[in-house]
Parts: structure tokens; C-alpha cells; sequence
């Protein structure tokens, strides 16, 4: 009944990688994926992508003011060229207009952790990168998706998409050679490995180095752990890169660490997710720390800004440490704060906020990660090929102590920071703090209510 | 020289306006 002057948040933003598909070339930008195995391109026919061309999604706007900050980008990342629909912006694929696609009659249908997804057939054509070219590489064509930009995912074969459409599509289970396959079976690269820095928070390009570690992008021990083998099998229901997180810590500006956890528990470093989900017993062990509330509809805790400056959120994944600054995580809201951790109890993730700090060796065909502090010097390439083991990396000191699966319970166990803690996932006054980030002064709502906090007493685990 | 190096592009990302809140865009 009245205007509402909303927020459009800035969600980070993605990394993307440039290649070229089929002949001619089509150009398209896909989000680099290490939480996920198969590549897909959007089919520039598939009807999401019509319908945003038409803009009737915005047809619901007329009651609301929309506000928008434009940053420049060097001149080499955007071209002036005007996009007619939101998903020739990020490129889309037109099999019909490559003389040497060719579909093979495979479906694929896949389901992400942000419940988006993609549906089509798999097919094979030439993809370029430089002056690289992968001929007959296989990939899928999605004619039904509502994600704008295609995705690269570069994670075990074991997570393709063509292992669980079994019961869908009557498909025995296989494996092809995905992006990191293929360029070990072309000759590319040794062994089916990769590097990735992110570069930092504010930096408009990182890199992903296949078979090769770039020693001028990382400080201090390049440590090695192993890949969990639960999440590696065929009967994996979340097949993925898992290692083991021992255990998490807050360092504040002094160098003075407050424990927040000592459980184990298997992450991922997956460069397609944002910020990070963490178990919610080890989440709230860090809101509280930072004396934040839980805000389930934000995925995230609502903190006082001053709480967050200078602090560097800090992971031991077996004798030794990663630490990333806790502003990674923040998005400023109102008059306060947001710290996007969310808490869940499946499926841990560290994403692109913890990753922007870190310097992580993806070994494929060793199933090993190997991680180490990210250094933003701008030295040098030092580049060194891997061909056998990662070339300057050694065991970590907790190699062997690996989480261990126990039926029923998703973490290991252990101590959490203070045993007992506030519960906040409930807390009324903060469920919705972006999307009411700064509302019409005439607006009122029951979020100025009192609300009381539940206070639960919570046992070891 | 046996390894590949690719540009990897930091973009915004494009709010889906169809969506019903921040929370779609969080995770992959």
C-alpha cells in the first residue's frame, strides 16, 4: 500500500573463468566450481533465459524505489557491447549454431545447495581456453535452469552427475573426463591437480593454475591432509574434496585466541558458495563470541560492527592453522552487522569469504589438499609443476587424525567453546535484518516488539 | 609446459529479482 525503499544486498560476487565453445567460438563466463564436478553451459534457447529477456520479472517493481551503485571494472573485463538478456551477459550457448557439437543422449539433472539447478543433455564439443583446446570435451547443455551464468565444476568425477541418475533416467552409473581430467588426458598438465587463489576480498582477478603451484602466492608451510574418503565413493550421498577441520578459534587484534571449538568435523573449500556453513553447535560457539544473535532467515548472526574489526577467523586442520579476516564475512546492515555464518547440521562449507585468505591444492588423483596462507605481496611467479606429489608441501602434522564417520552424528567429538550457550534462532527482532536493511521512515512493524531469548543448556557432544 | 593458467574473474553477481530473498544467492 505504500513505496518501501529496498536494499538490493551485493552478494560478494562469483568467480568466474572465460572459454570458448564449439565453432565458431561462443564465448561464455562460467562460475568456477570446486563443490562440484560436471560444467554446464545455459542453452541460449532454454526459457529462463527468454523470460528474463522480456523482463516480465520486473513487472513487480512498480511499488518499489530501486537504488544501484556501479563500480568501474578495468577495461578489459567488461566490453561495452550492450547485453540484451541477463544470460547473454554471462554467455549462452547455442548447440545449434556449432557446426561440431554433437549431443549423446544423456540427461542430466542436478540440484545444488542453494536448491537452484540444471537440467539438459550432455554433449561433446571443442572448448578453448588461450591458446588451449580440449577437442570432444564433454559438458551439458541446460534447457532448464534459473541460474543466469553457467558453472565449472572441477571436483572428483565421482561427483558427476552421471553417478546418480540412475533411478531417473534408467542410466548405469559412469564417469567421463571432466575440465581437470581432460587436460591430463590432452596433455596439458601431469597429474589432474590445481591451485587456486582467489587474490583479495577487493581484487578483480585471482587464478586457477592446473598442474602447477605458484610458490609466490602463499606464506609460511604449504601443509598437506587427506581427502575424506567417505565423501569419495560411488555411494556418497554428498560426494566432495572433504578434509577434516580440527578445530576453530577467534585471534583478535592482540594475538589472543578464544577457542570456539575443538570437534572435528569434514568441510569443503568450495569456491561456488559465498560465505560458509558450519555446524551449528561450533556457529554458535562463534556468534557468541562476538555476542551476535542468530538470524535464521539471514543465514547469519547479527553482531555489533565494532565487535568484528581486526579479528581473523582461524582453522586447525591438523597441527597447524588458517586464518581469515573475519571482515570477509560481514555485510553492514542497518546500524548493525551481519556475520554470515550459517548454521546447519549437514553439509560444511567454506567458501569463497574464507577461501579469498587461503591458498589451497586441489590433488585429484592423490585425493590429498594441500592449504596454506595466502600472501597478496605481488611478487614473482615461482610456478612449479606437479607431476608427482605437490611440489613444496609436506604431511601435516595430523594427517592421520582424520574425522571418522559415526552413524547419527554429523560432527566428532569434543569441547565447544563454553558448554553452554544462547540459543537466538528464534529471535523475532532480527529474523529479517536484510531485507528490512533500511526501511521507508513511515514503515512500522512488529520487529520493534520485545522479544526474550531461549536460553538452552547444551551438553558435550 | 605442462601447466595451465586461467584468469579467474571476480564478477558481481546479478540479483535474481524472481527471488524471495538474499538467501538464494548465498551457496552453491
Amino acid at each position: 500500500d505504500e513505496v518501501f525503499n529496498s536494499t538490493l544486498v551485493n552478494a560478494l560476487g562469483m568467480y568466474v573463468v572465460k572459454l570458448e565453445i564449439g565453432t565458431p567460438p561462443q564465448t561464455v563466463y562460467l562460475q568456477v566450481d570446486t563443490g562440484s564436478s560436471d560444467m554446464y553451459v545455459n542453452d541460449a534457447d532454454n526459457a529462463y533465459c527468454e523470460l528474463m529477456s522480456y523482463g516480465s520479472d520486473y513487472a513487480s517493481t512498480d511499488n518499489y524505489e530501486l537504488t544501484a551503485t556501479f563500480t568501474e571494472l578495468p577495461s578489459s573485463t567488461i566490453s561495452s557491447e550492450a547485453y540484451t538478456t541477463l544470460c547473454s551477459y554471462w554467455g549462452a550457448f547455442s548447440a545449434s549454431n556449432s557446426s561440431t557439437f554433437k549431443y549423446n543422449d544423456t540427461h542430466f539433472d542436478e540440484t545444488y545447495g542453494d536448491g537452484t539447478y540444471y537440467k539438459g543433455t550432455y554433449g561433446t564439443d571443442v572448448v578453448s581456453l588461450g591458446n588451449i583446446t580440449l577437442e570432444s570435451f564433454s559438458f551439458g547443455v541446460a534447457n532448464s535452469t534459473e541460474n543466469q551464468a553457467g558453472i565449472l565444476g572441477i571436483s572428483l568425477p565421482v561427483g558427476e552427475n552421471t553417478d546418480s541418475l540412475e533411478n531417473a533416467y534408467n542410466i548405469t552409473p559412469f564417469e567421463y573426463k571432466n575440465f581437470p581430467m581432460a587436460l591430463k588426458s590432452h596433455g596439458k598438465i601431469e597429474k589432474t591437480a590445481y591451485s587456486l587463489f582467489l587474490n583479495e576480498p577487493d581484487a578483480h582477478f585471482g587464478s586457477i593454475l592446473f598442474g602447477a603451484v605458484d610458490k609466490s602466492k602463499y606464506s609460511g608451510q604449504l601443509y598437506t591432509v587427506p581427502m575424506l574418503q567417505a565423501f569419495n565413493t560411488i555411494d556418497s550421498l554428498n560426494p566432495g574434496m572433504f578434509v577434516t577441520a580440527q578445530g576453530v578459534a577467534i585471534v583478535d587484534s592482540d594475538s589472543k585466541n578464544k577457542t570456539a571449538s575443538e570437534v572435528q568435523f569434514p568441510v569443503l573449500f568450495d569456491s561456488g558458495t559465498t560465505y560458509s556453513t558450519l555446524p551449528t553447535g561450533i556457529a554458535d560457539a562463534i556468534g557468541k563470541i562476538f555476542g551476535g544473535k542468530y538470524s535464521s532467515v539471514d543465514q547469519g548472526y547479527i553482531v555489533d560492527c565494532s565487535k568484528v574489526n581486526n579479528t581473523q577467523l582461524s582453522f586447525d586442520f591438523g597441527g597447524f592453522n588458517i586464518s581469515a579476516n573475519i571482515s570477509n564475512f560481514v555485510t553492514p546492515a542497518k546500524d548493525r552487522c551481519l556475520l554470515n555464518i550459517e548454521a546447519t547440521d549437514s553439509g560444511f562449507v567454506l567458501g569463497d569469504a574464507f577461501l579469498v585468505d587461503a591458498y589451497v591444492v586441489y590433488d585429484l588423483e592423490n585425493r590429498e589438499v594441500s592449504i596454506a596462507q595466502a600472501s597478496f605481496n605481488d611478487q614473482e611467479e615461482d610456478i612449479k609443476i606437479i607431476s608427482d606429489g605437490v611440489p613444496g608441501a609436506t604431511t601435516a602434522p595430523g594427517y592421520y587424525s582424520t574425522w571418522v564417520y559415526t552413524p547419527g552424528s554429523p560432527i566428532g567429538t569434543g569441547d565447544f567453546y563454553n558448554i553452554s550457550w544462547t540459543s537466538y534462532s528464534e529471535n523475532s527482532e532480527y529474523q529479517t535484518l536484510i531485507a528490512t536493511a533500511i526501511p521507508s521512515s513511515s514503515s512500522s512493524s512488529s520487529s520493534s516488539s520485545s522479544s526474550s531469548d531461549e536460553t538452552t543448556t547444551k551438553n558435550r557432544n | 609446459n605442462s601447466y595451465v593458467k586461467l584468469p579467474v574473474q571476480k564478477l558481481a553477481n546479478i540479483p535474481d529479482m524472481d527471488s524471495q530473498g538474499a538467501s538464494d544467492i548465498f551457496k552453491r
